[in-house]
């Protein structure tokens, strides 16, 4: 049998590859789930990382307990506008802010409580046209928005209780930005790409547009993930929700380019493709240090690690159904996957 | 990945950017 059939024994030893389940957490609510993340905050008098899950109308806090189990803390209540996404600002405790909208972000809300009686705030912290938000360290937000000939693009800096702010507009690139990726290691330094094959970089102390670079069409509707800094080279992964399937390599889920920011030449260092017998797009997924996730539309949750350059574990739907999103845990080596029905899974990397 | 490939390298980019870029 392992001689007719080899692909699918070593797709059978990838099926979930490094992760082991540690724990699940489940929503009673009857609302879609759309997002996890994790977020440090102080519960109790104590600061500890805790789980964070979003549903269309409820972002809810989670604490863990003993065992690996977990307790439902706060939760945030919306009205108006569903929740896209949960928009965690890293390194800050107590705060994070989650993108409130339809197809398109409407609103970016920040998420926190008060200092004097531990009641749940939310403030408005930008609304209108929203194409691209990220959170930095340092509690800072950067997001852009506008249409081509009012775009722009600002960096947030909030206080430590979440009542203030300070707002910065970086240079704009005069087109639309899909996504930002901040640059490992280089916490003044802020990475996008465009919706024309842009690579941009920005220098966020100063907010002078550096460098806008193309990476050819074939990257068309890129979106970056995470770059790194390395001997004068910037290494960018990228996703390509839209690309192509290559028969010689199946399908590139991610791929790794490595550009010079000084001449803006660029080089593909690898992608980072399905093992065979298994297909599929990019829906959803995260980078972190060398690890990536991505949810397919498949339903199949998979993870690379970017040294190795290879497919390191296979999540396939299981009983509950497919997998809808992936993030890896900022405190440790958690992947959290969850679905539509409000089950988020645990699993140890 | 080779200077032949990508041009030459300058393990200062971002500050010379910095200082080459519009204010």
């Amino acid at each position: 049998a392992a001689e007719e059939h080899p692909a699918e024994i070593w797709c059978d030893s990838l099926k979930l590859g490094n992760l082991q389940l540690v724990s699940k957490l489940k929503n009673p609510s009857d609302s879609c789930s759309v997002d996890v993340s994790s977020v440090w905050w102080e519960v109790t008098g104590c600061k500890e990382s805790c789980i964070i899950t979003a549903c269309e109308f409820t972002v809810s806090l989670w604490k863990s307990l003993d065992n690996w189990q977990w307790r439902k803390v706060y939760t945030w209540h919306f009205t108006e506008i569903p929740v896209l996404q949960i928009v965690p600002l890293l390194d800050a405790c107590n705060l994070v802010c989650v993108a409130l909208g339809h197809l398109e972000i409407r609103e970016i809300r920040l998420l926190f409580c008060s200092d004097d009686d531990e009641c749940l705030k939310q403030s408005l912290v930008k609304s209108g046209n929203i194409k691209a938000v990220l959170g930095l360290r340092q509690k800072r937000l950067v997001c852009s928005n506008g249409t081509l000939h009012d775009h722009r693009v600002d960096l947030m800096t909030f206080s430590e209780s979440g009542r203030s702010k300070e707002k910065q507009t970086l240079m704009s690139p005069e087109e639309t930005i899909l996504a930002f990726a901040e640059i490992q290691g280089m916490q003044d330094a802020l990475l996008g790409t465009t919706l024309t094959s842009n690579i941009v970089i920005w220098n966020l102390k100063t907010g002078q547009l550096l460098k806008k670079m193309q990476i050819g069409n074939s990257y068309q509707a890129s979106i970056c993930h995470k770059a790194y800094s390395d001997m004068g080279l910037l290494f960018v992964v990228l996703s390509h929700p839209h690309g192509k399937e290559i028969e010689s390599m199946g399908t590139p889920i991610f791929r790794l380019i490595a550009i010079n920011p000084k001449t803006a030449l660029s080089v593909d260092v690898r992608p980072y493709s399905l093992p065979q017998g298994h297909t599929g797009r990019f829906l959803d997924g995260e980078v972190k240090d060398n690890l990536a996730a991505a949810v397919l539309t498949s339903g199949t949750v998979a993870v690379w690690d970017l040294f190795l350059g290879h497919c390191t574990a296979l999540l396939l739907p299981n009983s509950d159904g497919n997998w809808s999103f992936v993030k890896w845990s900022d405190t440790d080596s958690c992947l959290l996957a969850g679905q539509k029905n409000g089950s988020v899974f645990v699993y140890s990397y | 990945c080779s200077e032949s490939d990508l041009g030459p390298i300058s393990l200062n980019w971002f500050e010379e950017l910095t200082s080459e870029a519009p204010p």
